[in-house]
């Protein structure tokens, strides 16, 4: 999904 | 991935590795929280549900599945395992952690990113974790003396985030459209949290006497 949406983070 | 953020999952998956090494060389778990363990093993379930769905990275999914296997693993034993759960200060540990769920719960529902329902699971696994050490802090103080693994587990438990809190404003500035201010003012609330231990930990660290948390 885009950057700011998309939970990368643990 | 910047250097704030694998130095906060290292410090974290330390934690861990502190936590259960204290129970496993000791075979006792006290001075830990039940609670505050609970707590985080709905964190990690509610917040690690797009595991198999969206794959971001084989660092990212197998720290997922440690975090998940660690913290049900370390709930097991203390409810379970017949010599860990007799060390479990079952009446110390007391703190109303069902009240955090709920509040928790009710706070996702009206303040998250996108009202869908795994956006909502995500704000509330960001708001419970922000809170579930205080069960476990509670317990600091009732129980006075604290013994050095069970120290070095919540302050690299509250280290942890505090390297998180850098690695947002590190992303604020390199990355154009980063906004995670869900995350980080519950970043904010977690880390002053654990302000007071910090405070006591260093004392015992300068002194090189025992962690004293004033009951």
């Amino acid at each position: 999904g885009s950057g700011s949406m998309e939970h990368d983070e643990l | 991935m910047n250097v704030f953020r694998l130095t906060g999952d290292m410090t974290h998956l330390a934690s861990i590795l502190v936590l259960l090494l204290k129970i496993y060389a000791t075979k006792s778990c006290s001075g830990i929280s039940l609670k505050t363990q609970e707590l985080y093993a709905l964190v990690f379930l509610a917040r690690y549900l797009n595991l198999f769905t969206d794959f971001i990275s084989v660092y990212n999914t197998v720290m997922k599945l440690v975090f998940i296997g660690s913290s049900l693993a370390i709930v097991w034993c203390m409810r379970m395992h017949k010599m860990v759960k007799r060390s479990y200060d079952q009446e110390l540990d007391t703190f109303r952690h069902y009240f955090l769920i709920a509040g928790c719960f009710l706070l996702a529902l009206l303040v998250n990113e996108k009202f869908m329902f795994p956006e909502v699971l995500w704000a509330f696994s960001i708001y419970l974790e922000a809170v579930s050490t205080i069960p476990q802090l509670v317990l600091l103080q009732r129980s006075g003396n604290v013994d050095n693994l069970t120290g070095q587990y919540v302050f690299l438990l509250g280290a942890y985030r505090a390297l998180y809190i850098l690695n947002w404003i590190y992303r604020y500035f390199t990355e154009p459209h980063f906004s995670r201010w869900i995350a980080c003012v519950a970043g904010l609330v977690q880390t002053a949290l654990y302000a007071d231990f910090f405070y006591y930990y260093f004392l015992s660290w300068k002194n090189n006497a025992k962690l004293q948390l004033p009951s």
